[in-house]
């Protein structure tokens, strides 16, 4: 554990939590895409099955399960507690675009040919392209409310935060993990965009809104 | 270790 892995965590933390109070507080989920938020459910599912098999930390155990939980805690208040908030019409992006490729590439590379290993290779090219349909819906409707902006911040951050943590393990540990670094390079790269506009727009206290 | 132990990272 170092400062850029627990800060990354803290990080994801912040994001799971600021979605969730969002749309606990507005009672309206309008402007959040359904399909990443069940995606992150899928990935959350199919990376933290080890929790049957093997004990690594308290600290490990407990965040595993608050991930999960906040999961299907948010892809609930969506689907069903605020359905009627719910701006399907917008969430267009198909993902079964996303599912079918990096279920094919997880079975094709993965460090063992494992069902639970393989499962744990899916999540984490799953996760690289989960917001993908967020960030769909807010090319398509043109803005974001500011506090969507915050929790993509945190979210993109937690994985920033992530790779400086791989640098760290490279470096003072000799440790390495080719298929999350190539995988959280990807999801980082996909947020730089975003993270213009946040720096540029949202920070300076602007709305964020896409030229038309 | 082996791979398919659980994983520390989250």
């Amino acid at each position: 554990m170092n400062i850029f892995r627990l800060t990354g965590d803290l990080s994801h933390l912040a994001a799971i939590i600021i979605l969730l109070l969002k749309i606990w507080k507005s009672r309206s989920c309008a402007g959040i895409s359904g399909k990443s938020q069940i995606l992150f459910a899928l990935v959350f599912t199919t990376r933290y099955l080890d929790l049957f098999t093997s004990f690594i930390s308290l600290y490990n155990t407990c965040m595993k399960l608050i991930y999960i939980g906040c999961a299907y805690a948010t892809v609930y208040l969506i689907y069903a507690k605020f359905r009627a908030t719910y701006d399907g019409n917008h969430d267009s992006f198909r993902v079964e675009f996303l599912v079918v490729p990096v279920g094919g590439l997880s079975v094709l590379i993965n460090h063992d040919f494992s069902p639970l290993e393989i499962l744990w290779t899916f999540s984490i090219y799953l996760e690289s392209v989960a917001i993908l349909p967020q960030l769909f819906m807010i090319s398509k409707t043109g803005e974001a409310e500011t506090i969507t902006t915050h929790y993509l911040f945190c979210l993109g951050l937690y994985r920033a935060l992530y790779l400086f943590n791989w640098i760290w393990r490279f470096y003072f540990e000799g440790f390495f993990d080719m298929i999350a670094i190539v995988a959280g390079v990807v999801q980082t790269v996909l947020y730089c965009d975003f993270f213009y506009l946040y720096v540029t727009k949202v920070l300076k206290g602007k709305k964020l809104s896409l030229p038309a | 270790k082996e791979v398919t132990d659980g994983k520390d990272e989250l």
